[in-house]
Protein backbone atom coordinates (compact mmCIF):
# COMPACT_ATOMS: atom_id res chain seq x y z
CA UNK A 1 0.00 0.00 0.00
CA UNK A 2 0.96 4.07 -0.60
CA UNK A 3 1.18 4.25 3.36
CA UNK A 4 3.69 1.01 3.87
CA UNK A 5 5.67 2.52 0.82
CA UNK A 6 6.05 6.23 2.15
CA UNK A 7 7.04 4.99 5.72
CA UNK A 8 10.11 2.76 4.33
CA UNK A 9 10.89 5.50 2.19
CA UNK A 10 11.17 8.13 5.49
CA UNK A 11 12.83 4.92 7.47
CA UNK A 12 15.84 5.27 4.83
CA UNK A 13 16.08 9.06 5.63
CA UNK A 14 15.86 8.33 9.26
CA UNK A 15 18.69 5.37 8.64
CA UNK A 16 20.91 8.35 6.61
CA UNK A 17 20.66 10.50 9.58
CA UNK A 18 22.14 7.82 11.79
CA UNK A 19 25.04 7.11 10.12
CA UNK A 20 25.98 10.71 9.55
CA UNK A 21 26.02 11.02 13.51
CA UNK A 22 27.24 7.60 14.17
CA UNK A 23 24.35 7.13 16.16
CA UNK A 24 23.37 2.49 16.43
CA UNK A 25 20.03 2.63 16.02
CA UNK A 26 18.40 -0.81 17.69
CA UNK A 27 14.13 -1.14 17.13
CA UNK A 28 13.01 -3.63 20.14
CA UNK A 29 9.66 -5.19 18.97
CA UNK A 30 7.11 -7.74 21.38
CA UNK A 31 4.27 -8.10 22.52
CA UNK A 32 2.28 -6.81 24.94
CA UNK A 33 4.25 -6.86 28.44
CA UNK A 34 6.96 -9.25 27.07
CA UNK A 35 9.62 -7.65 28.75
CA UNK A 36 10.87 -5.01 25.89
CA UNK A 37 11.24 -2.00 29.26
CA UNK A 38 12.47 -4.88 31.29
CA UNK A 39 15.12 -5.55 28.51
CA UNK A 40 16.38 -2.23 27.87
CA UNK A 41 17.06 -1.23 31.50
CA UNK A 42 18.89 -4.52 31.65
CA UNK A 43 20.84 -3.88 28.84
CA UNK A 44 20.92 -0.05 29.84
CA UNK A 45 22.27 -1.32 33.64
CA UNK A 46 25.07 -3.58 32.02
CA UNK A 47 26.88 -1.04 29.13
CA UNK A 48 26.80 2.10 32.05
CA UNK A 49 26.97 4.53 29.21
CA UNK A 50 24.87 7.03 31.02
CA UNK A 51 24.01 9.95 28.67
CA UNK A 52 25.36 7.97 25.41
CA UNK A 53 22.37 5.92 25.23
CA UNK A 54 19.27 7.47 24.10
CA UNK A 55 15.68 5.72 24.29
CA UNK A 56 12.35 6.66 22.49
CA UNK A 57 9.56 4.76 24.29
CA UNK A 58 6.56 4.19 22.26
CA UNK A 59 3.08 3.98 23.52
CA UNK A 60 -0.51 4.46 22.81
CA UNK A 61 -0.42 6.65 26.54
CA UNK A 62 1.32 7.28 29.55
CA UNK A 63 4.64 7.96 29.99
CA UNK A 64 5.24 4.60 32.23
CA UNK A 65 8.13 3.67 30.13
CA UNK A 66 10.02 6.43 29.74
CA UNK A 67 9.88 7.25 33.31
CA UNK A 68 11.30 3.59 34.08
CA UNK A 69 14.23 3.83 31.11
CA UNK A 70 15.21 7.22 32.66
CA UNK A 71 15.37 5.95 36.10
CA UNK A 72 19.12 4.26 34.19
CA UNK A 73 20.43 7.20 33.58
CA UNK A 74 19.84 7.30 29.58
CA UNK A 75 18.60 10.19 27.57
CA UNK A 76 14.43 9.46 27.14
CA UNK A 77 11.77 10.64 25.01
CA UNK A 78 7.89 9.14 25.54
CA UNK A 79 6.51 9.20 21.91
CA UNK A 80 2.32 8.65 22.31
CA UNK A 81 0.91 6.87 18.78
CA UNK A 82 -2.60 7.91 19.98
CA UNK A 83 -4.60 4.53 18.27
CA UNK A 84 -1.90 3.59 16.41
CA UNK A 85 -0.57 0.26 16.88
CA UNK A 86 2.78 1.11 15.95
CA UNK A 87 5.46 3.33 15.99
CA UNK A 88 6.38 4.60 12.20
CA UNK A 89 9.18 6.42 10.03
CA UNK A 90 7.70 9.65 10.59
CA UNK A 91 7.83 9.64 14.50
CA UNK A 92 11.12 8.47 14.94
CA UNK A 93 11.91 11.50 12.21
CA UNK A 94 9.71 14.18 14.60
CA UNK A 95 11.42 12.70 18.07
CA UNK A 96 15.17 12.64 17.16
CA UNK A 97 14.25 16.43 15.64
CA UNK A 98 13.78 17.19 19.50
CA UNK A 99 16.43 15.75 21.11
CA UNK A 100 19.89 16.24 21.85
CA UNK A 101 21.79 13.82 19.89
CA UNK A 102 25.53 15.04 20.20
CA UNK A 103 27.64 12.16 22.09
CA UNK A 104 25.16 9.51 21.37
CA UNK A 105 26.69 6.78 20.00
CA UNK A 106 23.47 3.87 21.01
CA UNK A 107 19.64 4.83 19.88
CA UNK A 108 17.22 2.10 21.31
CA UNK A 109 13.30 2.55 20.48
CA UNK A 110 10.54 0.78 22.01
CA UNK A 111 7.78 -0.12 19.86
CA UNK A 112 4.39 -0.56 20.94
CA UNK A 113 3.72 -3.96 22.11
CA UNK A 114 2.01 -5.85 18.98
CA UNK A 115 3.47 -8.53 17.30
CA UNK A 116 1.48 -7.61 14.30
CA UNK A 117 1.47 -3.87 13.24
CA UNK A 118 5.17 -3.24 14.18
CA UNK A 119 6.66 -5.31 11.39
CA UNK A 120 4.82 -3.46 8.13
CA UNK A 121 6.67 -0.20 9.35
CA UNK A 122 10.67 -0.21 9.68
CA UNK A 123 11.94 2.71 11.70
CA UNK A 124 15.38 2.93 9.97
CA UNK A 125 17.07 1.22 12.45
CA UNK A 126 20.20 -1.20 12.08
CA UNK A 127 18.65 -3.94 13.89
CA UNK A 128 15.42 -5.34 14.82
CA UNK A 129 14.94 -7.37 17.94
CA UNK A 130 11.79 -9.48 18.83
CA UNK A 131 10.56 -10.30 22.59
CA UNK A 132 8.08 -12.95 22.99
CA UNK A 133 7.48 -14.25 26.63
CA UNK A 134 7.01 -18.19 27.67
CA UNK A 135 3.76 -16.58 29.63
CA UNK A 136 2.44 -16.41 26.10
CA UNK A 137 1.96 -20.08 25.89
CA UNK A 138 3.20 -22.56 23.33
CA UNK A 139 2.22 -21.07 19.78
CA UNK A 140 3.25 -17.23 20.07
CA UNK A 141 5.97 -17.89 17.36
CA UNK A 142 4.21 -19.87 14.94
CA UNK A 143 1.18 -18.21 14.57
CA UNK A 144 3.12 -14.62 13.82
CA UNK A 145 5.84 -15.53 11.75
CA UNK A 146 5.71 -11.95 9.54
CA UNK A 147 6.94 -9.74 12.60
CA UNK A 148 9.50 -12.69 13.63
CA UNK A 149 11.11 -13.14 9.95
CA UNK A 150 12.13 -9.39 10.46
CA UNK A 151 14.26 -10.28 13.65
CA UNK A 152 17.76 -10.15 13.95
CA UNK A 153 17.19 -11.22 17.30
CA UNK A 154 14.70 -12.90 18.89
CA UNK A 155 13.83 -13.00 22.52
CA UNK A 156 12.49 -15.53 24.65
CA UNK A 157 12.04 -13.41 28.09
CA UNK A 158 10.28 -15.14 31.46
CA UNK A 159 12.35 -18.07 31.24
CA UNK A 160 11.64 -18.34 35.09
CA UNK A 161 7.95 -19.23 34.21
CA UNK A 162 8.65 -21.98 32.03
CA UNK A 163 7.51 -24.73 34.64
CA UNK A 164 4.15 -22.88 35.76
CA UNK A 165 3.28 -22.20 32.05
CA UNK A 166 3.97 -25.58 30.99
CA UNK A 167 5.70 -24.47 27.70
CA UNK A 168 8.54 -26.30 26.22
CA UNK A 169 10.83 -23.55 25.93
CA UNK A 170 13.41 -25.87 23.32
CA UNK A 171 10.26 -26.12 21.17
CA UNK A 172 9.44 -22.38 20.82
CA UNK A 173 13.55 -22.22 20.14
CA UNK A 174 12.95 -25.15 16.99
CA UNK A 175 9.80 -22.76 16.11
CA UNK A 176 12.12 -19.60 16.14
CA UNK A 177 14.53 -21.51 13.75
CA UNK A 178 12.44 -22.69 11.32
CA UNK A 179 10.53 -19.16 11.19
CA UNK A 180 13.32 -17.79 10.58
CA UNK A 181 16.97 -19.44 10.40
CA UNK A 182 18.86 -16.02 10.33
CA UNK A 183 18.02 -14.79 13.97
CA UNK A 184 20.07 -15.04 17.04
CA UNK A 185 17.90 -16.78 19.08
CA UNK A 186 18.66 -15.56 22.93
CA UNK A 187 16.47 -17.17 26.21
CA UNK A 188 16.68 -14.04 29.31
CA UNK A 189 15.00 -13.51 32.50
CA UNK A 190 15.01 -9.42 32.12
CA UNK A 191 14.76 -8.68 35.54
CA UNK A 192 17.31 -10.68 36.79
CA UNK A 193 19.23 -10.25 34.14
CA UNK A 194 20.36 -13.42 32.93
CA UNK A 195 21.05 -13.62 29.36
CA UNK A 196 21.24 -9.73 28.56
CA UNK A 197 24.89 -10.14 27.98
CA UNK A 198 24.04 -12.83 25.16
CA UNK A 199 22.02 -9.92 23.98
CA UNK A 200 24.32 -7.30 24.17
CA UNK A 201 26.71 -9.86 22.03
CA UNK A 202 24.30 -10.77 19.46
CA UNK A 203 22.95 -6.91 18.83
CA UNK A 204 26.89 -6.31 18.27
CA UNK A 205 26.67 -3.46 21.08
CA UNK A 206 30.20 -2.53 21.77
CA UNK A 207 31.01 -2.73 25.82
CA UNK B 1 -12.06 6.88 8.43
CA UNK B 2 -14.11 5.59 6.07
CA UNK B 3 -13.16 2.14 6.52
CA UNK B 4 -14.26 2.14 10.02
CA UNK B 5 -17.89 3.26 9.11
CA UNK B 6 -17.75 0.62 6.45
CA UNK B 7 -17.41 -1.98 9.30
CA UNK B 8 -19.61 -0.09 11.58
CA UNK B 9 -22.32 -0.59 9.12
CA UNK B 10 -21.70 -4.08 8.30
CA UNK B 11 -21.40 -5.02 12.23
CA UNK B 12 -25.04 -3.68 12.13
CA UNK B 13 -26.42 -5.84 9.85
CA UNK B 14 -24.52 -9.12 11.68
CA UNK B 15 -26.12 -7.92 14.32
CA UNK B 16 -29.88 -8.05 12.53
CA UNK B 17 -29.12 -11.92 11.34
CA UNK B 18 -27.93 -12.56 14.59
CA UNK B 19 -31.42 -11.54 16.25
CA UNK B 20 -33.51 -12.70 13.56
CA UNK B 21 -31.69 -16.50 14.41
CA UNK B 22 -31.86 -15.83 18.32
CA UNK B 23 -28.33 -16.60 18.45
CA UNK B 24 -26.20 -14.74 21.17
CA UNK B 25 -22.89 -13.51 20.28
CA UNK B 26 -20.07 -12.89 22.64
CA UNK B 27 -16.43 -10.76 21.01
CA UNK B 28 -13.61 -12.26 22.56
CA UNK B 29 -10.71 -10.00 22.53
CA UNK B 30 -7.61 -9.83 24.65
CA UNK B 31 -3.69 -9.85 24.25
CA UNK B 32 -1.85 -12.34 22.35
CA UNK B 33 -1.48 -15.46 24.53
CA UNK B 34 -3.72 -13.72 27.71
CA UNK B 35 -5.77 -16.98 27.91
CA UNK B 36 -9.16 -16.43 25.56
CA UNK B 37 -8.69 -19.77 23.79
CA UNK B 38 -8.68 -21.47 27.24
CA UNK B 39 -11.45 -18.84 28.30
CA UNK B 40 -13.48 -20.35 26.01
CA UNK B 41 -12.92 -24.08 26.12
CA UNK B 42 -13.41 -23.38 29.86
CA UNK B 43 -16.72 -22.01 29.54
CA UNK B 44 -17.77 -24.39 26.50
CA UNK B 45 -17.00 -27.53 29.00
CA UNK B 46 -19.29 -25.57 31.70
CA UNK B 47 -21.73 -25.21 29.48
CA UNK B 48 -21.75 -29.03 28.12
CA UNK B 49 -24.15 -27.56 24.96
CA UNK B 50 -22.30 -29.39 22.33
CA UNK B 51 -23.28 -28.32 18.17
CA UNK B 52 -25.65 -25.46 19.76
CA UNK B 53 -22.50 -23.74 20.25
CA UNK B 54 -20.64 -22.54 17.50
CA UNK B 55 -17.12 -20.59 17.75
CA UNK B 56 -15.34 -18.78 15.06
CA UNK B 57 -11.60 -18.45 15.94
CA UNK B 58 -9.78 -15.84 14.34
CA UNK B 59 -5.98 -15.85 13.87
CA UNK B 60 -3.28 -14.36 11.12
CA UNK B 61 -2.19 -17.80 10.48
CA UNK B 62 -2.52 -21.01 11.40
CA UNK B 63 -5.86 -23.65 12.50
CA UNK B 64 -4.21 -24.20 16.14
CA UNK B 65 -7.13 -22.57 18.02
CA UNK B 66 -10.17 -24.07 16.16
CA UNK B 67 -8.39 -27.40 16.45
CA UNK B 68 -7.95 -26.47 20.30
CA UNK B 69 -11.72 -25.69 20.70
CA UNK B 70 -12.88 -28.53 18.23
CA UNK B 71 -11.94 -30.84 20.80
CA UNK B 72 -14.51 -29.29 23.37
CA UNK B 73 -17.34 -30.30 20.69
CA UNK B 74 -18.67 -26.77 19.59
CA UNK B 75 -18.63 -26.19 16.07
CA UNK B 76 -15.51 -24.22 14.91
CA UNK B 77 -14.51 -22.37 11.99
CA UNK B 78 -11.21 -20.99 11.72
CA UNK B 79 -10.62 -17.84 9.64
CA UNK B 80 -7.28 -16.35 8.91
CA UNK B 81 -6.39 -12.79 8.80
CA UNK B 82 -3.49 -12.66 6.63
CA UNK B 83 -1.51 -9.41 8.22
CA UNK B 84 -4.91 -7.71 9.87
CA UNK B 85 -4.32 -7.09 13.15
CA UNK B 86 -8.02 -7.61 13.64
CA UNK B 87 -11.08 -9.72 12.72
CA UNK B 88 -13.91 -7.15 10.78
CA UNK B 89 -17.45 -7.48 10.01
CA UNK B 90 -16.96 -8.71 6.46
CA UNK B 91 -14.98 -11.62 7.93
CA UNK B 92 -17.73 -12.35 10.44
CA UNK B 93 -20.25 -12.04 7.32
CA UNK B 94 -18.68 -14.12 5.54
CA UNK B 95 -17.67 -17.13 7.79
CA UNK B 96 -20.95 -17.19 9.09
CA UNK B 97 -22.56 -17.57 5.45
CA UNK B 98 -20.68 -21.00 5.35
CA UNK B 99 -21.28 -22.44 8.69
CA UNK B 100 -24.72 -23.99 9.16
CA UNK B 101 -25.66 -22.45 12.03
CA UNK B 102 -29.92 -23.70 12.62
CA UNK B 103 -29.79 -25.24 16.43
CA UNK B 104 -26.91 -23.01 17.22
CA UNK B 105 -28.24 -20.62 20.19
CA UNK B 106 -24.47 -19.17 21.19
CA UNK B 107 -21.73 -17.64 19.09
CA UNK B 108 -18.16 -17.67 20.27
CA UNK B 109 -15.92 -15.13 18.33
CA UNK B 110 -12.42 -15.34 19.30
CA UNK B 111 -10.06 -11.95 17.88
CA UNK B 112 -7.27 -11.72 16.90
CA UNK B 113 -4.70 -11.40 19.63
CA UNK B 114 -4.43 -7.57 20.22
CA UNK B 115 -4.85 -5.16 22.65
CA UNK B 116 -5.21 -2.13 19.94
CA UNK B 117 -6.64 -2.79 16.33
CA UNK B 118 -10.04 -4.94 17.25
CA UNK B 119 -11.41 -1.91 20.02
CA UNK B 120 -11.85 -0.29 16.33
CA UNK B 121 -13.80 -3.34 14.37
CA UNK B 122 -16.85 -4.06 16.35
CA UNK B 123 -18.23 -7.05 14.26
CA UNK B 124 -21.81 -7.12 15.20
CA UNK B 125 -21.99 -9.37 18.94
CA UNK B 126 -24.38 -8.25 21.27
CA UNK B 127 -21.29 -8.42 24.29
CA UNK B 128 -17.74 -7.98 23.67
CA UNK B 129 -14.99 -9.10 26.70
CA UNK B 130 -11.40 -8.61 26.78
CA UNK B 131 -9.36 -10.95 28.92
CA UNK B 132 -5.94 -9.87 29.65
CA UNK B 133 -3.30 -11.70 31.45
CA UNK B 134 -1.12 -11.02 35.13
CA UNK B 135 1.83 -12.10 33.04
CA UNK B 136 1.58 -9.03 31.09
CA UNK B 137 2.14 -6.95 34.00
CA UNK B 138 0.89 -4.05 36.08
CA UNK B 139 0.37 -1.22 32.91
CA UNK B 140 -1.62 -2.95 30.66
CA UNK B 141 -4.73 -1.83 31.33
CA UNK B 142 -3.89 2.08 31.96
CA UNK B 143 -1.75 1.72 28.50
CA UNK B 144 -4.57 0.57 26.39
CA UNK B 145 -7.79 2.23 28.11
CA UNK B 146 -9.25 2.36 24.15
CA UNK B 147 -10.24 -1.45 24.51
CA UNK B 148 -11.18 -1.52 27.61
CA UNK B 149 -13.52 0.72 27.02
CA UNK B 150 -15.36 -1.18 24.58
CA UNK B 151 -15.78 -4.36 27.02
CA UNK B 152 -18.74 -5.38 28.98
CA UNK B 153 -16.65 -7.96 31.02
CA UNK B 154 -12.93 -7.20 31.59
CA UNK B 155 -11.01 -10.53 32.72
CA UNK B 156 -7.93 -10.65 34.32
CA UNK B 157 -6.60 -14.39 33.62
CA UNK B 158 -3.85 -16.31 35.05
CA UNK B 159 -4.27 -15.38 38.62
CA UNK B 160 -2.30 -17.81 39.64
CA UNK B 161 1.00 -16.07 38.37
CA UNK B 162 0.38 -12.69 40.37
CA UNK B 163 2.89 -14.06 43.21
CA UNK B 164 6.23 -15.06 40.88
CA UNK B 165 5.31 -12.08 38.38
CA UNK B 166 5.09 -9.67 41.96
CA UNK B 167 1.75 -7.96 39.89
CA UNK B 168 -0.92 -6.40 42.65
CA UNK B 169 -4.09 -7.53 41.30
CA UNK B 170 -5.99 -5.36 43.47
CA UNK B 171 -4.49 -1.88 41.73
CA UNK B 172 -5.45 -3.90 38.35
CA UNK B 173 -9.31 -3.89 39.30
CA UNK B 174 -8.97 -0.18 40.36
CA UNK B 175 -7.44 0.34 36.75
CA UNK B 176 -10.26 -1.80 35.21
CA UNK B 177 -12.99 0.32 37.52
CA UNK B 178 -11.15 3.86 37.03
CA UNK B 179 -10.77 2.95 32.84
CA UNK B 180 -14.28 1.67 32.81
CA UNK B 181 -16.74 1.76 35.73
CA UNK B 182 -19.56 0.03 33.43
CA UNK B 183 -17.32 -3.47 32.91
CA UNK B 184 -17.67 -6.27 35.25
CA UNK B 185 -14.28 -7.59 36.44
CA UNK B 186 -13.50 -10.83 36.72
CA UNK B 187 -10.34 -12.32 37.95
CA UNK B 188 -9.85 -16.63 36.58
CA UNK B 189 -7.40 -19.23 36.14
CA UNK B 190 -8.39 -20.32 32.64
CA UNK B 191 -7.01 -23.51 32.75
CA UNK B 192 -8.23 -24.91 36.27
CA UNK B 193 -11.73 -23.33 35.50
CA UNK B 194 -11.20 -20.65 38.78
CA UNK B 195 -13.75 -17.80 38.02
CA UNK B 196 -15.53 -19.41 34.63
CA UNK B 197 -19.24 -19.38 36.45
CA UNK B 198 -18.64 -15.57 37.36
CA UNK B 199 -18.02 -14.84 33.54
CA UNK B 200 -20.79 -17.26 32.31
CA UNK B 201 -23.16 -15.30 34.33
CA UNK B 202 -21.22 -11.83 33.50
CA UNK B 203 -21.89 -12.65 30.16
CA UNK B 204 -25.66 -13.57 30.76
CA UNK B 205 -25.36 -16.86 29.10
CA UNK B 206 -28.45 -19.23 30.41
CA UNK B 207 -26.74 -22.63 31.98
N1 LIG C 1 8.99 -13.30 36.08
C1 LIG C 1 9.46 -12.46 35.16
N2 LIG C 1 8.85 -11.28 34.99
C2 LIG C 1 9.36 -10.43 34.06
C3 LIG C 1 10.48 -10.76 33.27
N3 LIG C 1 10.72 -9.72 32.43
C4 LIG C 1 9.80 -8.78 32.69
N4 LIG C 1 8.97 -9.20 33.68
C5 LIG C 1 7.81 -8.51 34.24
O1 LIG C 1 6.84 -8.50 33.21
C6 LIG C 1 6.07 -7.30 33.29
C7 LIG C 1 6.13 -6.56 31.96
O2 LIG C 1 7.47 -6.17 31.72
P1 LIG C 1 7.82 -4.92 30.82
O3 LIG C 1 9.29 -4.82 30.75
O4 LIG C 1 7.07 -3.72 31.29
O5 LIG C 1 7.22 -5.40 29.43
P2 LIG C 1 7.02 -4.53 28.10
O6 LIG C 1 7.21 -5.45 26.96
O7 LIG C 1 7.90 -3.33 28.13
O8 LIG C 1 5.50 -4.08 28.19
P3 LIG C 1 4.72 -3.00 27.30
O9 LIG C 1 5.70 -1.92 26.91
O10 LIG C 1 3.65 -2.50 28.19
O11 LIG C 1 4.18 -3.75 26.10
C8 LIG C 1 6.64 -6.51 34.43
O12 LIG C 1 5.88 -6.78 35.57
C9 LIG C 1 8.04 -7.06 34.59
O13 LIG C 1 8.56 -6.95 35.90
C10 LIG C 1 11.11 -12.04 33.46
O14 LIG C 1 12.07 -12.42 32.80
N5 LIG C 1 10.54 -12.84 34.42
N1 LIG D 1 -0.75 -20.58 34.50
C1 LIG D 1 -1.81 -20.29 33.71
N2 LIG D 1 -1.69 -20.51 32.38
C2 LIG D 1 -2.77 -20.22 31.61
C3 LIG D 1 -3.97 -19.71 32.13
N3 LIG D 1 -4.83 -19.51 31.09
C4 LIG D 1 -4.18 -19.88 29.97
N4 LIG D 1 -2.94 -20.32 30.29
C5 LIG D 1 -1.90 -20.75 29.37
O1 LIG D 1 -1.51 -19.62 28.63
C6 LIG D 1 -1.15 -19.99 27.30
C7 LIG D 1 -1.96 -19.20 26.29
O2 LIG D 1 -3.32 -19.55 26.47
P1 LIG D 1 -4.38 -19.41 25.28
O3 LIG D 1 -5.69 -19.81 25.80
O4 LIG D 1 -3.87 -20.11 24.07
O5 LIG D 1 -4.32 -17.83 25.02
P2 LIG D 1 -4.97 -17.03 23.81
O6 LIG D 1 -5.35 -15.70 24.33
O7 LIG D 1 -6.05 -17.83 23.16
O8 LIG D 1 -3.74 -16.87 22.80
P3 LIG D 1 -3.76 -16.34 21.29
O9 LIG D 1 -5.06 -16.77 20.66
O10 LIG D 1 -2.60 -17.04 20.66
O11 LIG D 1 -3.59 -14.86 21.34
C8 LIG D 1 -1.37 -21.50 27.20
O12 LIG D 1 -0.14 -22.12 27.45
C9 LIG D 1 -2.35 -21.77 28.33
O13 LIG D 1 -2.27 -23.08 28.83
C10 LIG D 1 -4.07 -19.50 33.54
O14 LIG D 1 -5.06 -19.02 34.10
N5 LIG D 1 -2.94 -19.81 34.28
MG1 LIG E 1 7.39 -1.37 27.87
MG1 LIG F 1 -6.25 -18.30 21.19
Amino acid sequence: KDLLAKNRSLAKKNRKRFDRSNILTIDIMGSIGSGKTSLIKAILRRLGMGQKVAVIAGDLTTTIDAERIEAEGARVIQVNTGKECHLDANLIRRAIDTMKLDDVKLLFIENVGNLICPGEFPLGAHKRLVVTSVTEGPYTIVKHPYIFREADVIVLNKTDLAKPMKVNIAQLERDAQQVNPGATFVKTNAVKGIGVQRVIDALGLKT
